[in-house]
């Protein structure tokens, strides 16, 4: 009991908005469109007892078994990305060439433990 | 932050990252494609790994810029033409690409019409071999098509060229094509086919469509 530490709700692993610009990576010159796309990211704990809301592997509920047994041995299950959904961006590549391109586990959708 | 950078590039079929010497206007199809994918993922519907434009499958669209340039040499069979060698680098293709779809579009950007009456035909050939600088071996090359262009509508030509830009991925084995403009009408006063291909009225490119299998999961669910 003296290791339990409640968490709140806004503290647990869910997907949180990030706004990536392509201009803040230097990318404008290049990219023709989007000029930047909501990608997201995952953050928070995996707290004990993992509920199915997070979408914890089997490996997770037992690491968080095993932490709540021994927090300074075993850490708490990270907070990942589960679901990602992909973007299409229009580029010039080396060659001048204009390039329309559909892009893979760009986006996160869902977060889980 | 270089290796991360470089690392995402790779991912994207980049060396480096690009730096475009000028930018080239997106065609208006590619956008029409972007703004289509755009709404598909919001919905969440189609198959990501089909570009339903051509009915090929294929994760990436590229219109290749034409790299080749005039033919000065004259030409016994070509008088009062215009002789023009395409070439298009293929290289870009990653080896884990497929290709699944080449057409060329040759675009007369110019108003055929003030040419008078005129009728023009437009010759395209597969290059096989290299020739010596100012000798056309008809061996050296096979007609690909032969087109009339009417008077009148700004006009553009598209080629299937999937077979032969298959096999200019494999180096060394890329001649281009040679393109021949020719007049078989008379022409107005002061109107010359050179005029129609000398400045940049004819403008070509290669739309290649390819799968890289690696990076498009489909979402079509199984049965």
């Amino acid at each position: 009991a003296a290791y339990y530490l409640p968490v709140t709700p806004s503290n647990v692993c869910k997907p949180r908005r990030l706004y990536i610009d392509f201009k803040d990576v230097g990318w404008q010159d290049w990219i023709i469109a989007p000029q930047g796309y909501l990608a997201n990211y995952c953050h928070g704990e995996c707290p004990f007892p993992l509920s199915e809301s997070l979408n914890g592997t089997n490996h997770a509920i037992l690491q968080t078994l095993v932490h709540s047994f021994d927090p300074k041995g075993t850490p708490q299950p990270c907070c990942v990305p589960i679901k990602l959904s992909p973007i299409s961006m229009l580029y010039y590549d080396n060659n001048d060439n204009v390039v329309l391109r559909h892009y893979e586990d760009m986006v996160v959708d869902e977060c889980g433990c | 932050v270089d290796t991360q950078e470089k690392l995402i590039l790779s991912s994207m079929g980049l060396s480096s990252r690009p730096k475009p010497s000028h930018q080239a206007p997106v065609p208006s199809l590619l956008w029409r494609m972007f703004k289509k994918d755009g709404e598909r993922s919001s919905e969440s519907d189609g198959d990501p790994c089909v570009v339903s434009e051509y009915g090929v499958r294929g994760n990436i669209v590229r219109f290749i810029q034409d790299q080749g340039s005039l033919i000065s040499a004259p030409a016994v069979h070509c008088f009062n033409c215009v002789r023009k060698h395409l070439f298009f680098n293929v290289s870009v293709l990653e080896d884990v690409e497929q290709l699944s779809f080449a057409q060329l579009e040759m675009k007369f950007e110019q108003d055929l019409a003030h040419l008078g009456r005129s009728v023009f035909s437009v010759d395209l050939y597969g290059v096989r071999r290299t020739a010596l600088k100012g000798v056309t071996h008809e061996s050296s090359r096979r007609l690909l098509l032969s087109q009339s262009l009417g008077p009148g509508a700004y006009a553009s030509v598209h080629v299937n060229l999937t077979q032969l830009a298959e096999t200019w991925r494999t180096p060394g084995k890329n001649y281009g094509v040679q393109v021949e403009v020719h007049s078989s009408g008379e022409l107005e006063e002061h109107a010359s086919v050179g005029k129609v291909a000398r400045t940049p009225e004819l403008r070509a490119s290669l739309v290649a469509v390819s799968l890289n299998p690696l990076q498009c999961r489909s979402r079509r669910k199984r049965s």
